[in-house]
């Protein structure tokens, strides 16, 4: 099973369609492994990118650089999986 | 019994597909379970049919699940299906519209993906099929449809997430409601169950050129997120998918609405802004509650607008 250890997801705002394009050059770096939830489509509308932990940093000076405003929006994905399936399991206990 | 199902938790694959036929053992007169065609790794391809009776009446097509991480879609699914069966005889809107017509519903439409959101990998969106000519597995179900099928608005590389697939309907998950739909050849309405980002959408993705009936969907659309928004507030944005957020060729709602389907939505179910596909289970029941008014919207006005 694939665990998200350390994974990011961040909520990025592009303020221009320069941004919007290099927010989409960015998805498209296959060695980065970056997901997009919600894909950019124009300047003010979020997009939220999973960052896999080994990419974070790489993934945030690149929006640092370009002036691209960011927050993250789940500080460790692995964790709400866990919590997800630990809420599965006490309801299958319940059910039963 | 349908009682003691857990509707506010996330549930594996068998536990819906022996929920459904506790849901038809607990409804004879009402709900049967059809199968119409198994997935690329031979999952049964399951539809609910609500019906009280007459034979191909005019029908409306919902589905969850088509992007497999969606879960709250799935879980929506099994909520609406279950009120739709509590309520008829019940809710004067629900015994109309089963009193003349019949309600299709696929709450997973992407069992592979499923099935593998719960084994291997939660994030995987796809379908499973393997790429002949790629490592990477899987095509985007809502990219594979014969409606602009192959513009930009999709991917021709397997290892994107918005992978189109090798040719339109590759996916027999796509095919299977393909040739459902087009040999039932009554479906007035196509109801499409996405999440996140709080959308109503309506066609066109794969062009920026208006419906005919644009003013009309987007005036039943205004309605139904108005209704919507009700009983939590939660706001959701609606429009055509070109309009609203990107080109997106090769859609479910558009090859239905191209096939002759005038009423065909996609939903983009709510996210608070917080969690993205991993909304936590105590967020379900709220989600499916809010969904249902804006789900009744259509449905009703679909009854009121035969054509």
């Amino acid at each position: 099973e694939q665990l998200f250890v350390g994974d990011q997801v961040l909520r990025i705002t592009a303020s221009n369609e320069e941004q919007i394009t290099l927010l989409r050059v960015l998805g498209e770096q296959a060695e980065l492994q970056v997901d997009f939830w919600r894909h950019p489509t124009s300047p003010g509308r979020p997009a939220d990118l999973r960052v896999p932990f080994p990419s974070l940093q790489a993934v945030k000076i690149f929006l640092e650089s370009n002036s691209i405003s960011y927050s993250i929006m789940i500080k460790d994905v692995q964790e709400l999986l866990d919590e997800e399936k630990k809420t599965m399991m006490k309801s299958r206990r319940i059910g039963r | 019994s349908t009682k003691t199902f857990d509707f506010a938790s996330y549930h594996t694959i068998d536990e819906i597909y022996d929920w459904i036929d506790m849901l038809v053992d607990g409804h004879p007169s009402l709900v049967s379970k059809i199968q119409i065609g198994q997935s690329y790794e031979n999952r049964p391809l399951y539809v609910l049919k609500f019906s009280t009776g007459g034979s191909n009446r005019p029908a409306i097509w919902l589905d969850t699940g088509i992007h497999s991480r969606e879960w709250v879609t799935q879980a929506t699914g099994i909520w609406t299906a279950n009120k739709i069966a509590e309520e008829y005889g019940q809710d004067p809107s629900v015994t109309a519209i089963l009193d003349s017509m019949d309600i299709f519903f696929e709450i997973i439409t992407n069992p592979d993906g499923f099935a593998f959101t719960h084994s291997s990998n939660r994030m995987w969106r796809k379908t499973r099929s393997i790429n002949a000519s790629s490592h990477c597995v899987g095509v985007d179900p809502n990219r594979n449809w014969d409606a602009g099928f192959g513009g930009s608005g999709s991917s021709s590389n397997p290892c994107s997430d918005i992978y189109r697939g090798p040719y339109a309907h590759s996916e027999r998950e796509v095919k299977a409601i393909v040739d459902f739909i087009h040999s039932h050849g009554n479906m007035k309405s196509v109801i499409s169950i996405h999440s996140y980002s709080q959308m109503l959408l309506f066609p066109y993705g794969y062009k920026t050129e208006p419906v005919p009936n644009h003013q009309e969907l987007n005036e039943l659309a205004k309605k139904a997120v108005n209704d919507l928004a009700v009983l939590y507030g939660t706001k959701y944005t609606y429009g055509s998918i070109v309009d609203t957020i990107y080109l997106a060729d090769g859609t479910t709602v558009d090859w239905a609405y191209d096939n002759g389907v005038k009423y065909s939505f996609s939903f983009e179910l709510r996210d608070t802004g917080r969690y993205g596909f991993l909304l936590p289970s105590s967020q379900i029941i709220p989600t499916a509650t809010e969904t249902w008014p804006a789900l009744l919207d259509i449905m009703v006005y679909v009854l009121e607008h035969p054509y």
